[in-house]
């Protein structure tokens, strides 16, 4: 029944982290943001680097990454042309 | 906290308590090692400190509610900034706002037209001493045959003081409660149709993937689609009760998170009137708080008239408790382009929370600056029912920043 275009962004939900979560001790609104480019833009990624560049890394190497933050990986949505991350805390 | 990743570029934004710059490393790391991105700060990428030299980079955040419980460094911005300057080089930091009230801090690196420092020649390179911080050198444009993304803006919302009565929407009771309502009335519905759909919660065209880790997705896809009302689709899918649990439409997450949403009219802030391909994955915390990330594959023109599909998102994170109430707002969708002026998504997401406070800053690259945009920034100076109290302009080499404070009259 379902029909979509070629760029329907796919949704993966990360159970086991999203039924543990609990915000009770939540006392802090404000976020941090960082934002770090590698390139100028998506169309000019430097040479050697892979075609799809940052994306083309796999879900579960930036957990460790993460576990750094202190953040977990709750669901992922993902685009041709941009994957987001959806994070505890 | 949200995660972005494009192939160029990567944005990260936690909240509470998160130590959001201790992942720094790692991330330049994984930019080198993973993607293949060029490494100026040891020989080899096979080096333990081998890290991908940005091409530019950004950080943010407004001041802490509760900055003596943060984790170093982000207790301070003199520590933040300081932590970044061990970590690259030719960074500038700003503070824009009111000292003595709520104000926003920029940390930035600029694109530079040659490489710097000049690298060392293999021979003449000597170890570097272990240390937990080395700089990196930011820039090196040269390296990359390209011109910067057309069309690059980022507007953020910072809302602080929220309406109490809107605030109670992002309590899982309240939403447990409209989504129960919602079920029953709905289940009602299908049985008056004698049509096997337990209801439309997620009202979404999002295909989800139930999965037990995120790596590994396992057979229990359904189309969320199929929750829905069409009357084309009724009876022509498998039940929804043999594929989700229905006490769990109530419960869960992320089914809740779909029915916040809608009810408190986030899903409308870029409808699929006109932005047929944009999906939402929210998610609703227990006991209250509600992160939602937002996907708009919208096609985008370029300054030399060709279209490319365009890697636009907004992210959404409400902290509802009212001794810390709070919800913030970005989007790098650009305002106009026959979609939603900047002025119309402002208005929209203010009316969502109604906060008492609320901050507006739109960072914009100047070869996107053109009348259109130009026109809108100045027609979203005011806002019904709000008083401004700082309009702060910032002019970068190629970026523009506009910050405006609100007060509610």
């Amino acid at each position: 029944p379902f029909s979509s275009s070629e760029d329907t962004p796919q949704l993966t939900i990360n159970h086991d982290v999203a039924a543990e979560l609990d915000s009770s001790s939540a006392f802090e609104g404000p976020e941090k943001l960082l934002e770090v480019w590698f390139a100028p833009s998506a169309e000019s990624l430097p040479s050697g680097v892979k075609p799809d560049g940052l994306k083309s890394v796999a879900a579960d190497i930036w957990v460790p990454m993460l576990d750094e933050v202190h953040c977990k990986v709750l669901s992922v949505l993902k685009s041709e042309r941009v994957d987001a991350y959806l994070l505890s805390e | 906290s949200s995660m972005f990743v494009f192939p160029h570029k990567l944005i990260l934004k936690t909240c509470g308590t998160t130590t959001l710059l201790w992942g720094l490393r790692s991330l330049l790391r994984i930019a080198a090692v993973e993607a293949g991105f060029p490494v100026h700060n040891t020989p080899s990428v096979d080096d333990e400190r081998a890290a991908a030299t940005p091409y530019r980079v950004f950080y943010s955040r407004k001041n802490f509610l509760y900055p003596e419980k943060q984790p170093t460094p982000h207790r301070s911005w003199l520590h933040e900034v300081k932590f970044l300057d061990e970590t690259f080089e030719g960074g500038s930091a700003y503070m824009v706002g009111k000292m003595n009230g709520d104000h926003w801090y920029l940390y930035i690196t600029s694109p530079e037209t040659t490489l710097t420092p000049p690298r060392t020649p293999d021979e003449e390179r000597t170890p570097m001493k272990p240390s937990r911080h080395f700089r990196i050198p930011t820039g090196l444009a040269s390296a990359f045959n390209g011109v910067p993304e057309s069309s690059d803006e980022t507007l953020e919302i910072l809302m602080t003081d929220l309406d109490p009565e809107n605030a109670k929407k992002f309590y899982l009771e309240h939403v447990s409660a409209v989504a129960s309502a919602r079920l029953s009335s709905q289940a009602q519905e299908a049985r008056d149709n004698s049509v096997h759909s337990l209801g439309d919660l997620a009202g979404s065209t999002a295909t989800i993937r139930t999965a037990s880790t995120a790596e590994s997705v396992v057979d229990e896809t359904f189309d969320v689609s199929s929750l829905g009302s069409d009357s084309d689709n009724h009876g022509s899918y498998t039940p929804v009760s043999e594929q989700l649990d229905p006490a769990s439409l109530t419960t869960e997450g992320h089914a809740l998170g779909t029915v916040v949403s809608d009810n408190c009219g986030l899903s409308d802030v870029y409808p699929t009137s006109k932005y047929p391909d944009a999906k939402i994955d929210a998610y609703m915390f227990s006991p209250c708080g509600f992160s939602a990330n937002g996907i708009i594959p919208a096609p985008q023109k370029q300054e030399n008239d060709t279209v490319t599909k365009a890697g636009h998102y907004f992210t959404v994170h409400v902290t509802p408790e009212p001794h810390c109430s709070y919800a913030s707002f970005e989007t790098n969708v650009p305002g106009g382009q026959n979609g939603r002026e900047t002025s119309e998504v402002i208005e929209h997401v203010v009316g969502i929370f109604k906060p008492g406070h609320f901050s507006v800053t739109l960072f914009e690259a100047k070869a996107a600056n053109d009348v259109a945009t130009g026109a809108a920034r100045k027609r979203f100076d005011s806002l019904a029912g709000y008083r401004r109290i700082d309009r702060i302009v910032h002019d970068f080499d190629d970026y523009e920043l506009v910050f405006r404070y609100y007060e509610r009259e």
